[in-house]
């Protein structure tokens, strides 16, 4: 019922009572920084024209707008030397360990999603949404294949003018590496492990979709419905976000800068090879 | 080269916009994954092959050299004798490892593929207990236990002993090297051997999860 907080040396994130991450203070200083998970519920059509169109593989095509998870989360406080952690359990079918190691800048988000529940009839799109103040102007940046960012701007084309239909699918873009908004004090960064799509549907705020289930096929060829499973069950994913969370006007590295080294540390990771040493001794193997 | 051209042939086939987006019919994704996990455990052997050079020069590896050997049977032959095994864990993600979750002493090898120096914090998915990690130059490397989550645990098919992650700091990783970290399961005193004796009880809960972990 009181608020947890875990950081080191350089950052601190705090969760309210309800057990969402609520802020992150660095070098004193505290701004919002808010994390949970919403679902969409899965468009679902006969497919004939192009507004009855399914949400399936080819298309992402929410039905009405966000669904929350949940009003509380259940904790766990783990903290040590080397690393301290907030293992949440969002409810039976989503939880997430935020972790800040001893010696770095950014958080870790490892999520846990599935089986997704479709007893209801619904498919459903799972996705990891962040709020902080920043006043972004509808402005957000998402990668190309992990180099180049390219600036986004909420229902808008930049060769032409848009009559957006679908004003969720409608803005959201491919997310290779990286997610980011900023205001002229803060920046915030996303940085995600695989392929996903994204946005920011209002100023502040980034979302990453980390899961999907559909339960009918789209039309576009595949004839077969999104609803991936392993044992008999809907399938569950687990993956990672690293947040990088700073003052727009840092001194060098600045924020771009040190996002660019953590993305190549992160998606050309070192490679771990475990070797049995049998009876040997530590000396024997030295 | 078999084992590579195994990987290529994979490769040149997920160039197909299906396999990259995830548009192919479940079985066709199933079948992609399959022949996926194939080739980069076929090319287990030739990383293998390469660590034990840039580990012990002088290697040179025994058992049938030069027959190309069926990929599809990498994990069928009996390997040639390596100085060093280097397995690969591909659970990880789920802190599943069979071999640390199993041996008392093992040793982890950190390879870096960037130009630059480069640090990890290294979790290692163990049973419990007390480890002691030390690096080549016997310095011993400060150590975390840490609980895995209670819905990594309940994850119906993942099949380990493990209840914890030990985590580490790997620093100072080579450009383009590699580093190795001696771990030991630490046999503290007498109780703590009389307790390894007995097969571990899951602790009784202290008061409510949180306060037990804090």
């Amino acid at each position: 019922s009181e608020e947890v907080t875990i950081g080191n040396k350089y950052l601190n994130v705090s969760f309210d009572s309800n057990g969402f991450l609520s802020t992150i203070t660095i070098g004193g200083v505290t701004n919002r920084l808010r994390q949970t998970f919403v679902y969409y519920e899965g468009a679902l059509g006969n497919n004939e024209e192009m507004r009855n169109r399914s949400s399936g593989a080819y298309i992402f095509r929410p039905n009405g707008t966000e669904k929350t998870v949940t009003e509380t989360v259940q904790l766990r406080v783990v903290k040590g030397a080397t690393v301290q952690e907030v293992h949440q359990t969002f409810n039976e079918w989503i939880s997430q360990v935020v972790r800040v190691y001893a010696d770095e800048g950014h958080v870790e988000f490892e999520w846990l999603v599935g089986p997704i529940p479709v007893e209801d009839g619904i498919g459903k799109e799972v996705v990891s949404r962040f709020y902080t103040a920043a006043q972004s102007g509808g402005v957000f940046w998402t990668d190309a294949n992990g180099r180049e960012m390219i600036r986004r701007v909420r229902n808008h084309r930049d060769t032409w003018n848009i009559g957006l239909l679908e004003k969720i699918s409608g803005n959201y873009y491919p997310v290779t590496t990286k997610i980011a908004l900023e205001d002229e004090n803060l920046r915030v960064a996303v940085l995600n492990d695989r392929a996903q799509g994204g946005s920011s549907l209002q100023d502040g705020s980034l979302e990453l979709m980390v899961h999907r289930r559909l339960l009918h096929d789209d039309a576009f060829g595949v004839e077969e419905a999104l609803n991936e499973k392993a044992f008999g069950k809907g399938l569950v994913a687990r993956g990672k976000h690293w947040v990088v969370f700073g003052a727009k006007q840092s001194a060098s590295p600045t924020p771009e800068a040190r996002e660019r080294f953590l993305q190549n540390r992160m998606l050309l990771p070192n490679w771990l090879f475990f070797s049995d040493v049998g009876e040997s001794t530590y000396e024997e193997w030295q | 080269e078999p084992h590579l051209n195994v990987l290529r042939e994979a490769m040149g086939v997920m160039q197909h916009h299906d396999a990259i987006t995830g548009t192919e019919k479940q079985h066709v994704a199933n079948d992609y994954a399959r022949m996926l996990h194939r080739a980069v455990g076929a090319c287990g052997a030739n990383t293998k092959v390469v660590l034990n050079q840039i580990v012990d020069p002088k290697f040179k590896r025994s058992g049938r050299s030069g027959q190309p050997q069926d990929a599809g049977d990498y994990h069928a032959q009996p390997s040639p004798v390596y100085k060093f095994g280097f397995e690969t864990c591909h659970l990880l993600n789920v802190s599943q490892c069979e071999l640390t979750e199993s041996k008392d002493s093992f040793t982890v090898t950190l390879y870096n593929p960037l130009a630059h120096a480069g640090h990890e914090y290294v979790r290692v998915p163990v049973p419990g207990g007390r480890y002691i990690v030390q690096d080549y130059r016997n310095v011993e490397v400060s150590t975390q236990l840490v609980p895995i989550p209670e819905s990594v645990l309940n994850l119906n098919y993942r099949f380990s002993n493990a209840t914890a992650e030990l985590v580490f700091l790997a620093n100072e990783l080579p450009p383009l090297g590699f580093k190795s970290y001696f771990v030991t399961r630490a046999v503290d005193s007498l109780d703590d051997f009389i307790h390894e004796a007995k097969p571990l009880q899951p602790e009784s809960p202290v008061g409510n999860d949180s306060t037990r972990w804090h």
